[in-house]
């Protein structure tokens, strides 16, 4: 799987991931 | 919790020891957000305890492009719900 980062100018990171299917949705 | 269409989860478990925690956010209902986002992408990033507020990560987010300003709000709200409630799990003898 593929991850991507940002990282803002304030220096927090952001990762970005899929959301498992299994997440979606649930209630 | 209000609905906000956005969940906000512990991206590790919470041990208590750090006052950072791991957290993962992602769009369960794109119908509740005002602009458009990126689908089935989940965001995860560290969140102080101590030194951060829900509104400048969300913030942040928006202008990292992740979301419209429209709903920074949003963003926000969820962020705070969900940091309420990992602060009220550490206050209870047995939350940790």
């Amino acid at each position: 799987s593929s991850l991507t980062q940002v990282v803002h100018s304030a220096g927090r990171r952001f990762i970005v991931s899929p959301v498992p299917e299994s997440r979606l949705r649930e209630s | 919790a209000e609905d906000t269409g956005l969940r906000v989860e512990l991206a590790e478990e919470d041990d208590c020891s750090n006052s950072s925690l791991a957290l993962r956010l992602w769009v369960e209902d794109p119908k509740k957000l005002k602009g458009k986002h990126k689908d089935n992408e989940a965001i995860e990033f560290s969140f102080n305890l101590e030194t951060d507020t829900p509104e400048e990560v969300a913030y942040e987010m928006v202008k990292s492009g992740f979301f419209h300003e429209s709903d920074s709000k949003a963003v926000a709200k969820s962020i705070r719900d969900r940091v309420s409630l990992i602060k009220k799990t550490r206050e209870k003898p047995a939350g940790c």
